[in-house]
């Protein structure tokens, strides 16, 4: 039996930093 | 050889890697859109979509890496962040952009532009942070 790979799904905000706190609005 | 040269960059910058949006709508890396960030972003009870505009690039203290000081948000708060030089941000209405672009492209097989002065990236904030 060959089991599926699993492919690795990233969520979207992986790949935006964070790059500030949020300042009072 | 060169010395060990340790690639930090996260796995999901390689070309082909699969990239949920927050609608469950799943996009290769190179297929992101400015669009997709903006939307993902609205519909996210925790995160909220910010430009930051790159106003300094310098070297960092590493060989491989440059220290990038963006102007976030509407009260331009400035973030210096230390990265390697083919780490790629997101640049508003142009996609994936590096300090060098070409080792982005040959480490990650990810098409870049070169990141420069002035250019606006996608960041985020937390909504709830208050």
């Amino acid at each position: 039996n060959v089991e599926p790979r699993s492919v690795p799904v990233f969520p979207w905000h992986s790949l935006v930093p964070f790059l500030a706190p949020t300042q009072s609005d | 050889s060169s010395p060990s040269s340790p690639v930090a960059l996260p796995p999901f910058f390689m070309r082909g890697s699969i990239i949920q949006l927050a609608d469950g709508e799943l996009k290769r890396v190179e297929d992101l859109k400015t669009e997709d960030f903006i939307q993902s972003a609205e519909i996210s009870s925790e995160l909220k979509i910010d430009s930051s505009t790159v106003e300094r690039i310098d070297c960092g203290q590493s060989p491989n890496a440059v220290l990038i000081q963006f102007s976030v948000g509407e009260l331009k708060a400035q973030v210096c962040v230390e990265v390697l030089v083919e780490y790629p941000f997101f640049v508003f209405g142009q996609g994936w952009s590096s300090c060098c672009p070409d080792r982005t492209t040959q480490l990650f097989e990810l098409s870049c532009a070169k990141l420069c002065v002035g250019d606006v990236c996608v960041s985020l904030t937390l909504r709830s942070l208050r």
